[in-house]
């Protein structure tokens, strides 16, 4: 089962086309192994991404060094997957 | 019976598949249950089918879960299919809905990317099938609709999420909706429901020129959108796909509308991002309870406005 211990979420926005190329260029990078859940498409729109714990720092680098504004939406995706395991489990256990 | 199921839960694929069948034994004159074909890894591909009788009605299609990490969609349309039971007989517009016209519902459409979620990588959202070639699996069953295929916003690359496929319903699971609706013949609208970012979505993806329908659709869109926030303020964009996300090539709306299927949307459920796909099961319930006023507003609609 994959884990995703330290992995992150960053929610990014992009102030111009050249912020959203630059995160296009991110999106190429496949050792970084980064998952956007919302591509980059238009300086309007926020880019939601994960990150590998072992991405994290370089990505976060890469975006100051850019001036590019982010936030971090999840700080941790394995303790969310870790409370919704929990909850299915608590719902087994009830209807049992 | 199928109301002890509690739909506030997530679930995997077999309690899904088993409650569909009680669903089917607690209402044997108005659902049954349609195999329109098999998954890549050999599971069945399974419709739930509301009829009051009659032969080729008018219908209605609606997907959940061919994103198989978007597990919000799929709680959805197990808690919508038992709503569409229950009312039958109870809401006016729901039996107006089912004495002339009949309702498909596939609550799993991507099966083999669903059970792989719960076995292994949560995080899957494509098909599992193998690509020639290259070491990464599956294709992205929302770009591999033969409509603008291949286009902008869909990839060639088979490691990637937004994978195309090497040609138009390449995949198992695209190619048995495309078949079952063109077999049907009458299907007048398609709703694919997805998450995240809470959106009410409409041809066209694959490109920024509006559709010959925009007008209506977006009174439509704004309608629902509005019905649906009355019940808990949960705010919704709208409008075509191109404009209001990005471009998107190959999407399972756009192929409907392009097949003469007019009503063709796509609903992006909670939430704006707080928790995006892992969105904890204490918010299934009012995300299916407020889902239900804006599809009851979009097949009302299509009821009243035969073409």
């Amino acid at each position: 089962l994959e884990t995703f211990v330290g992995h992150q979420v960053l929610r990014i926005k992009t102030r111009n086309e050249e912020e959203v190329r630059q995160l296009q260029l991110l999106e190429s990078l496949e050792h970084l192994e980064l998952d956007f859940w919302i591509s980059p498409s238009a300086p309007a729109l926020p880019v939601d991404v994960r990150i590998p714990a072992a991405s994290v720092q370089s990505v976060k680098a890469f975006l100051e060094s850019q001036g590019i504004e982010y936030s971090v939406l999840i700080e941790d995706l394995q303790k969310l997957l870790d409370e919704e395991k929990e909850a299915m489990a608590r719902s087994r256990r009830v209807k049992r | 019976s199928s109301r002890a199921f509690d739909f506030s839960s997530y679930h995997t694929l077999d309690e899904i598949y088993s409650w569909m069948d009680t669903l089917v034994e607690d209402h044997p004159g108005l659902v049954s249950k349609i195999r329109i074909g098999q998954s890549y890894e050999g599971r069945d591909l399974l419709v739930l089918k509301f009829s009051t009788g009659g032969s080729a009605r008018p219908a209605i299609w609606v997907d959940t879960g061919i994103h198989s990490r978007e597990w919000i969609s799929q709680a959805t349309g197990v808690w919508t299919a038992n709503k569409i039971a229950e009312e039958y007989g109870r809401d006016p517009s729901v039996t107006a809905l089912l004495d002339n016209m009949d309702v498909f519902l596939e609550i799993i459409a991507n099966p083999d990317g669903f059970v792989f979620t719960h076995s292994s990588d949560r995080m899957w959202r494509k098909t599992r099938s193998p690509n020639t070639g290259s070491t990464c699996l599956g294709v992205d069953p929302n770009r591999n609709w033969d409509a603008g295929f291949g286009g902008d916003g869909s990839s060639g690359d088979p490691c990637s999420d937004i994978y195309h496929g090497p040609f138009p319903h390449s995949e198992r699971e695209v190619k048995a909706i495309v078949d079952f609706i063109r077999g049907h013949g009458n299907v007048k609208s398609v709703i694919s429901i997805h998450s995240y970012s809470q959106m009410l979505l409409f041809p066209y993806g694959y490109t920024s020129v509006p559709s010959p329908d925009y007008q209506e659709m977006n009174e439509l869109a704004k309608k629902a959108v509005s019905d649906l926030a009355a019940v808990y303020g949960t705010k919704y964009t709208f409008g075509s796909i191109a404009d209001t996300i990005y471009t998107a090539a190959g999407t399972t709306v756009d192929w409907a509308y392009d097949q003469g299927v007019k009503y063709s949307f796509t609903l992006e459920l909670r939430d704006t991002g707080r928790h995006g796909f892992l969105l904890p099961s204490s918010q299934i319930l009012p995300t299916a309870t407020e889902t239900w006023q804006a599809l009851l507003d979009i097949m009302v609609h299509v009821l009243e406005h035969p073409y």
